[in-house]
């Protein structure tokens, strides 16, 4: 029977690892499901391969989505991304374009501890869940503790705080799967993606420093033509542009680790809104949020083929 | 009730210091508390004529909103009982379970 998934709800962790096996099982020709190593609870991280099978070693996109937990509206995202990528994939020439000379690697869920104990303990749940023997505190901020001026300004070193940067750059388990495989496949990965909410913002290299990348031009080029994608869809104007000045400064954070180890597209997608729900994004804004996300994300895809 | 109803009255604030003394005194009022910051992610982050949304307790609100007013920093409250906004936000989704 046509298996039925309602995208435009929230889903819960069981659901959404359901739902990458059954994508895995409809989708074979499209979809590839693996694990690129365990949680600190033991949970598997699941990451889902899409494109069209190759023998040629095809570039790559790496999407991430749900780094920090109560950030629901990231892995709505990346289950509706695979949706559209798939469903799309005979009725739309750009998108089979990309699925045919791209491999996209996407992972729902980044944070599994964390999202699950944001359904079930505390919807604001930000950190991984992984234990400080000398602190009653729980987690580390995920996106504090790749190893790239890792634990400087922008972080924390209480266990306590909501951006704690970890023991020791890796130290999540989480973090050192994705970093391990994207150190393995780096020559192939020329794109590296983390949604994150709320800002509505598209930010890039560098978040530790005020300094411009190397290649700011084509990375910039990239940014606007998401951003201007993504306008295109419902009007909304993101901003863009370095995190250090768009945002704030903070260091030990994925895009910049990624894009130093030769990356050299990284980007963080901050989702909607800009606070009028934050956090608790309507279920009714799922739709929306996703279908504008898609388009720029496509867009930055469609850079990485072009030469700049 | 979601969370054993544990948000039930708590509340978001949106704050907007003005200039570098009300960007001090939040950070004195907040930093000791036990908030949950929504943006940016921490006290230390906390600048001038940037937004900051603050979950602050049901039990610590009463006392936030009289320490904003005495200092006459310009605020709001997006979401002023949070427990009301997880069930409508899940709402939709037991709606979806009955369906």
């Amino acid at each position: 029977s046509e298996f039925q998934y309602d995208y435009e709800v929230y889903h819960s962790l069981e659901e959404i690892q359901s739902w990458m096996f059954e994508m895995n099982r409809t989708q074979a020709h499209l979809v590839d499901l693996f694990s690129v190593g365990k949680s600190y609870e033991g949970r598997p991280l699941y990451v889902l391969q899409v494109g069209k099978r190759s023998r040629r070693q095809k570039k790559a996109v790496w999407i991430d989505c749900g780094v920090h937990a109560r950030e629901w509206i990231g892995p709505a995202f990346c289950q509706w991304f695979v949706r559209e990528a798939v469903s799309s994939y005979q009725l739309d020439s750009g998108m089979r374009r990309l699925l045919n000379q791209l491999t996209f690697y996407i992972m729902p869920v980044f944070n599994v501890d964390g999202y699950y104990f944001s359904w079930t303990k505390d919807r604001f749940w930000r950190k991984t869940r992984s234990k400080n023997h000398k602190f009653h505190c729980r987690g580390v901020d995920a996106n504090r503790n790749w190893k790239v001026k890792w634990c400087a300004q922008g972080a924390s070193t209480h266990p306590c705080d909501d951006t704690y940067c970890g023991p020791f750059p890796e130290s999540e388990p989480e973090v050192k799967a994705v970093a391990k495989f994207l150190r393995k496949h780096k020559k192939r990965v020329k794109a590296y993606i983390s949604i994150h909410a709320y800002a509505q913002m598209l930010l890039y290299p560098y978040s530790y420093k005020y300094t411009t990348i190397p290649n700011f031009d084509c990375v910039e080029s990239a940014a606007r033509s998401a951003v201007t994608a993504l306008y295109a869809a419902y009007g909304l104007k993101y901003r863009y542009g370095p995190a250090s000045t768009t945002l704030y400064i903070s260091s030990g954070s994925s895009i910049d680790w990624a894009y130093k180890n030769g990356i050299p597209y990284t980007f963080a997608f901050e989702l909607r809104d800009t606070g009028h729900f934050g956090f608790l994004l309507p279920e009714s804004l799922i739709g929306p949020t996703c279908t504008e996300t898609t388009r720029a994300v496509k867009a930055i895809a469609s850079g990485v083929l072009k030469k700049c | 009730f979601l969370y054993n109803n544990r948000y039930a009255g708590d509340q978001v604030f949106r704050i907007h210091p003005k200039n570098d003394d009300e960007v001090q005194t939040l950070k004195n009022i907040l930093g000791p508390m036990q908030v949950d910051f929504w943006q940016p992610n921490s006290a230390s982050l906390i600048c001038q004529n940037a937004t900051v949304d603050v979950h602050v307790k049901r039990n610590d609100t009463p006392a936030v909103h009289a320490r904003l007013k005495q200092e006459h920093i310009d605020y709001g409250v997006s979401i002023s009982n949070l427990q009301k906004e997880i069930e409508k936000q899940s709402g939709y989704r037991s709606s979806r379970k009955r369906r």
